[in-house]
């Protein structure tokens, strides 16, 4: 199954 | 001051219609290098970046950087009252709380403004690194938007296969499965029917559809559009916006559990 990435794993925050 | 002008308010509408369904408010943040908007739905699952250059636009005037933070909605209830080939000028001045549209008709006419609040958006700034892309896919922005439709009706879910042979979407639910490839084409007679692919490696990724077919709605902007993907990162996903900028959309993919 899979679930739904969020952005915030992948981009910092500034 | 701050005063940016385009001759007319189809564009604007537009592109306004491209980024309401994903966001609430957004902040533009105005400079003498134009206009951007950055800003991820509730959910922090999309991210949408506007860019608009100052020389894209009839005129533009910013003195002073300036943040509008500004509700989309009431925005757009502002747009409907342009006509698409009104003139339409934003206006504020520093520091202000408010921000004015200004609509002139072709014939000089008919001249309207409308005052809206400015609010303050307390929104958080991503840094989206630079990314070499596995596979870049440029293809008409009518057949993105006709696929994802489609495909929407089978599942949540739509997977993306690019290899250098071409570009294969997939869905598979109750209904049963669907399957959309396309090829690379060559020697098309119109740029914008090209379906175009670089590819360095394959990539196989997993998408939600609600968020491609929010995306689509910015169709209307652009005759192409183009999808960037690599293995386990966000899919970009731009609309260029002929002479003024463009608009990406950041997609996070699914991943395994």
């Amino acid at each position: 199954t899979q679930t739904q990435g969020r952005l915030d794993n992948f981009f910092k925050v500034l | 001051m701050f005063e940016a002008r385009l001759n007319n308010a189809t564009t604007l509408k537009k592109i306004l219609d491209a980024i309401k369904d994903l966001l609430n408010e957004g902040t533009f943040d105005c400079s003498d290098s134009g206009i951007q908007l950055q800003a991820m739905d509730n959910s922090h699952v999309s991210l949408v970046s506007l860019t608009l250059r100052s020389d894209g636009f009839d005129k533009f005037r910013c003195d002073r950087n300036l943040s509008m933070g500004m509700n989309l909605g009431s925005m757009a209830k502002i747009l409907k009252c342009a006509n698409n080939d009104d003139t339409v000028t934003i206006k504020a001045q520093d520091n202000a709380d408010t921000v004015t549209f200004m609509f002139e008709s072709q014939n000089q006419e008919k001249v309207s403004d409308y005052e809206m609040k400015l609010m303050n958006l307390d929104q958080e700034h991503l840094g989206i690194p630079e990314t070499d892309y596995s596979c870049v896919v440029r293809m008409p922005a009518m057949e993105f938007a006709r696929i994802c439709r489609d495909l929407a009706q089978f599942s949540e879910s739509v997977v993306i296969c690019c290899t250098k042979e071409g570009v294969k979407f997939s869905a598979s639910g109750d209904v049963g499965s669907a399957n959309v490839k396309l090829a690379q084409t060559f020697n098309v007679d119109k740029e914008e029917e090209a379906i175009v692919i670089e590819m360095q490696e394959p990539v196989v990724l997993t998408f939600a559809c609600r968020y491609l077919n929010a995306f689509t709605k910015a169709t209307p902007l652009s005759n192409q559009v183009q999808l960037s993907m690599s293995a386990d990162v966000p899919l970009v996903v731009e609309y260029r916006i002929a002479e003024l900028g463009h608009i990406r959309y950041y997609l996070a993919p699914k991943i395994e559990d």
